[in-house]
């Protein structure tokens, strides 16, 4: 949780500071990475869509092959939150990826049921 | 804008009335209690222009509508928090009422005062999280509250068409609410940042 940090371009010109992301600055590596790939570490990317609501699989063991399903979640991503959608892992898709961020899932939701005891 | 999975709401009839509560085991150090307080004060006071609820602060954290804490790391939900950035708070969809707080993030009510890069406003947090504890899941508008990314030292308080849309489809709208004012407003933004 120290250096080095992701420093990512701003996509928003209004708001021009450098973001540094402690949780995701790995991710910043994968920029220009494509689909048939073995890329080291990508696994984590996959559970970030994973639980964020993009990846559906039965199976958590989450490889680091860039593989269909990692660009399908990425273009589904990209559709949800206005981004360019190019099923690739441009500056702009992973700026927005290490952002920071609220918990709860962005698709179709049911987080955050609880019962009361 | 968009919804939680079954649409939920808060049942009662309204003109419905909330209570909040902040919980006793809070370990938020860098904001006084009075700051936090006026800063969810002004949260909540954003959705109940709109629509016809009001919330009040209770002392009473049992029995509260709406409970409110800051938490590091593992806080019994299944969901952690994950230290500074990366997530920053999360809650839960009616009728439930739990909102979670990552203490860890640099949580400012003012950025003049705190300088830090990694600086997060605590209002357009509460703000966000409110909108889900009262149904509204992510949009994809982006310049809306219910987008669910915040970059540091970004405001974001200020309802949109999009969001204000969504939560009177859930509770209809406050009869105080001025539908052409804000319409006009959010007009004239648009067409400042087009020119």
């Amino acid at each position: 949780r120290t250096s080095p940090f992701f420093s990512s371009k701003p996509t928003n010109p209004t708001n021009n500071h450098k973001i540094r992301s402690y949780t995701w600055h790995e991710f910043g590596k994968f920029v220009d990475a494509t689909r048939g790939n073995n890329i080291n570490g990508i696994s984590e990317l996959k559970k970030y869509f994973h639980r964020f609501g993009y990846l559906k699989m039965d199976n958590l063991n989450f490889t680091d092959l860039f593989d269909d399903h990692l660009e399908h979640a990425l273009i589904k991503y990209q559709e949800k939150l206005g981004l360019s959608v190019t099923g690739k892992l441009d500056e702009n898709t992973v700026s927005q990826i290490i952002s920071p961020r609220c918990g709860v899932s962005d698709s179709a939701p049911k987080f955050m049921h609880a019962k009361r005891h | 804008y968009a919804f939680f999975s079954g649409r939920p709401r808060w049942s009662r009839s309204i003109p419905i009335t909330l209570t909040y509560a902040f919980s006793p085991e809070n370990v938020i150090t860098s904001l006084s209690k009075s700051e936090i307080k006026d800063a969810f004060r002004r949260a909540f006071s954003h959705w109940a222009s709109v629509i016809p609820v009001t919330f009040l602060e209770s002392k009473d954290y049992g029995f509260a509508d709406i409970k409110i804490g800051f938490y590091k790391g593992d806080h019994g939900d299944g969901e952690p928090f994950d230290g500074v950035l990366g997530v920053l708070a999360h809650a839960f969809s009616p009728e439930t009422g739990r909102f979670h707080l990552d203490a860890a993030e640099t949580w400012a009510v003012d950025f003049d005062r705190k300088k830090s890069d990694e600086a997060i406003d605590l209002e357009s947090v509460a703000t966000h999280e409110i909108g889900h504890l009262l149904g509204l899941a992510h949009t994809s508008v982006q310049e809306a509250v219910m987008f669910p990314s915040l970059r540091p030292r970004e405001k974001k308080v200020d309802l949109k068409i999009d969001d204000i849309k969504g939560i009177q489809a859930l509770y209809g709208s406050n009869p105080n609410f001025n539908d052409q004012a804000r319409s006009e407003s959010d007009t004239s933004i648009s067409n400042g940042v087009a020119l």
